[in-house]
């Protein structure tokens, strides 16, 4: 389609590069990492062990699972170009309403669609195996929306473009500049439909990535809602969490 | 910043774990 006046050509490629390369450099594992790991399948001995673990002791392995990822997600955002420009509370506002949307994206890369198996700690696990969470709702809205994004076959290029659509949103509650946020947003996303109209692929493919984002914003109100009841009842293992989990999912 | 220091801090300094 038509480019926006203040945004040439060079401008697309410029961004894309900049996106695309960020994205790769700030992802926990490679691609052909995932790949070779694709068929190390926990046993269900294996998994029978997990789904035998305590509440507490599932959630702290979670929990320290996702803050790890977290902090790859925070360095993706440094290296997009603008996102350092911002000022520091919409840097803060932006990564911790957005941080978890990008792990989700991110997650469907270590997701096989095959045996809906999903990596975690070293191999692949099925969603049984995170019984002991006592969240199988969130569990299964996870791989459900993993398998749905698997489908899409996002690459390289469209997924790091789409991490960082949903990382630039001006919409986030508490944002001091957010029409800067708008513009950086409108500049990355005109570079996925740039990307994909390259790349021969139909608009109904964006319509389909947009349409995530409800479903993405649903399990990351859940995984708080989840997160708060276990605080509730196991208040002095939701204390131990990294600081960091803490800081971005606490009240 | 008090409420955020972790995070403040990852976005000030360089390293990172992606360069550990």
């Amino acid at each position: 389609g038509s480019l926006p006046d203040n945004c040439s050509l060079h401008d697309i490629e410029r961004i894309t590069q900049n996106v695309v390369k960020s994205h790769l450099e700030t992802c926990q594992y490679s691609s052909e990492e995932l790949k070779k790991l694709t068929w190390n399948v926990y046993t269900p001995e294996e998994t029978r062990s997990f789904q035998l673990k305590s509440a507490e002791w599932m959630w702290q392995q979670c929990a320290l699972h996702i803050t790890n990822a977290i902090q790859y997600v925070v360095e993706f955002a440094k290296r997009i170009s603008g996102f350092m420009e911002l000022c520091q509370n919409d840097q803060i506002i932006l990564l911790k309403a957005g941080c978890l949307e990008v792990l989700l994206i991110r997650m469907c890369r270590a997701y096989n669609s095959s045996n809906n198996t999903m990596f975690f700690d070293g191999k692949f696990a099925s969603p049984q195996l995170f019984k002991a969470l006592g969240c199988d709702d969130l569990v299964n809205a996870v791989f459900e929306l993993a398998k749905s994004l698997s489908r899409l076959q996002l690459n390289d290029e469209e997924m790091a473009l789409f991490s960082a659509a949903v990382l630039l949103a001006p919409d986030r509650p508490w944002l001091t500049e957010s029409q800067q946020v708008q513009k950086l947003q409108e500049k990355v996303y005109v570079a996925l439909q740039h990307s994909l109209h390259m790349n021969g692929a139909n608009t109904e493919k964006l319509d389909k990535m947009v349409s995530k984002l409800p479903q993405m914003k649903s399990i990351c109100n859940l995984h708080v809602d989840k997160l708060e009841f276990f605080r509730l009842v196991h208040p002095e293992t939701a204390y131990s969490f990294p600081p960091l989990y803490r800081e971005v999912f606490g009240s | 910043k008090e409420k955020h220091k972790i995070l403040h801090r990852l976005l000030q300094n360089s390293s990172s774990p992606v360069d550990l």
